[in-house]
């Protein structure tokens, strides 16, 4: 079972076209393995992607690099799934 | 573990397995002989039955309403929210005067689970799986994005052509039968007046063009009626939705859907993203599957009512 230890998910937000179109470029970046979870569309909505744990520094400094503003929207996301997790099992017990 | 025996017992506030949400279906038709019934419209490429509930008060091939959730695996509040419209539609018929009047004379269909194999996938090996479990020739990478496989500008921008990419178009349009079995359907039927297609997240209401900038020609129309059924969503819970076509609202996608259905002839094609809390994306816990589920319906209310009332 695939598990996502230590990814997370980054809020990035545009303060105009110029750094979209940067965000949008890092679609591109295969090798980084990120997960668009809302794509890019217009500078008044924040992207929001999910970060494997062995790319998070490079993803982070090329954001800061490129000025660009960003929140850590989910910290751990296995211990957000362990949570969906527990529960599930829970209700169901 | 004790297994729900009736639908009133089923708890719609927790997360179900796809096995729970079959018997969930079963147990509805059951419960419901002269309103609710099952069709299997195909099956999954891993073979799961593609299954559909269909809402009738009778009559032949009445003109009809497509619902279906789910067709991005891993976005469970949709899965979670068709179950909860599926046992809403059964309740309100006989109570609720707008519903009613709408299943006297229209079909009403759901189909919960729109790609099974990777609901599976989600639960049991990928939460984060979002395309189907089709391999693809030649690629190590597994599936398509099924929001792109549909014949309307398929292989267009805003689609991959890249196996391993998660909007990957696949190889040719309605190469996925999950797909191809709503194709079949809906064409086989050919009275459908409504089709609504459920994602989620990030709070918005669409409706056709996604791969091209050229307005529909009930654009007007689609667009007064988003704003009627997206005022009726936030009167529940405030939840703020935004409204337009889908290449000038959210970004050009080839091969969707509602792109198709509209181009079949069925005007009221809309798209939906639900609720988004702002700290969970589509992980959303399960006490907002119930007011997801409670200010949709409004919104899709809105849509059925229209489309009852405006024959074409």
């Amino acid at each position: 079972k695939e598990t996502f230890e230590g990814h997370q998910v980054l809020r990035i937000t545009a303060k105009d076209e110029a750094q979209l179109a940067l965000i949008k470029d890092m679609e591109e970046m295969v090798h980084l393995q990120l997960d668009f979870w809302r794509g890019v569309t217009d500078v008044a909505t924040p992207v929001d992607v999910r970060v494997p744990f062995h790319s998070l520094q490079s993803v982070k400094r090329h954001l800061e690099s490129l000025e660009l503003e960003y929140l850590v929207m989910i910290q751990d996301l296995q211990v957000m799934l362990d949570e969906e997790k527990l529960e599930m099992e829970s209700a169901a017990r | 573990v004790a297994e729900p025996r009736n639908t009133e017992s089923f708890d719609f506030s927790r997360y179900h397995t796809i096995s729970e949400i079959y018997s969930f279906q079963d147990m509805l038709v059951a419960e419901n002989p002269n309103l609710v019934s099952k069709i299997v419209i195909g099956q999954s490429y891993q073979g799961r039955p593609l299954n559909v509930l269909k809402f009738s008060t009778g009559g032949t091939n009445r003109p009809a309403i497509w619902i279906d959730t789910g067709i991005h695996s891993r976005e469970w509040v949709t899965q979670a929210s068709g179950t909860w419209f599926a046992k809403k539609i059964a309740s309100d018929y006989g109570r609720d005067s707008a519903l009613t009047a709408i299943l006297d004379k229209m079909d009403i269909f759901v189909e919960i689970v729109t790609n099974p194999d990777g609901f599976y996938f989600t639960h049991n090996s990928n939460r984060m799986w979002r395309k189907t479990r089709k391999p693809n020739p030649g690629s190590s990478c597994v599936g398509v994005d099924p929001n792109r496989n549909w014949d309307a500008g398929f292989g267009g921008a805003g689609a991959s052509g890249n196996p391993c990419s998660e909007t990957y178009r696949g190889e040719k349009a309605h190469s996925e039968p999950e797909v191809k079995s709503i194709v079949d359907f809906v064409k086989s039927h050919g009275n459908f007046k409504a089709f609504v297609s459920i994602h989620s997240y990030s709070q918005m209401l669409l409706y056709p063009y996604g791969y091209t900038t050229t307005p529909v020609k009930d654009q007007a129309e689609l667009h007064n009626l988003a704003n009627k059924a997206i005022t009726d969503l936030a009167s529940l819970y405030g939840t703020r939705y935004r409204y337009g076509s889908i290449i000038n609202t959210i970004y050009q996608a080839s091969g969707g859907t509602i792109d198709w259905t509209y181009n079949q002839g069925i005007k009221y094609s809309y798209t939906f993203e639900l609720r988004d809390t702002g700290r969970y994306g589509f992980i959303l816990p399960a006490n907002q599957i119930i007011p997801t589920a409670q200010e949709t319906w409004l919104a899709l209310m809105a849509i059925m009512d229209h489309t009852f009332k405006n024959p074409y």
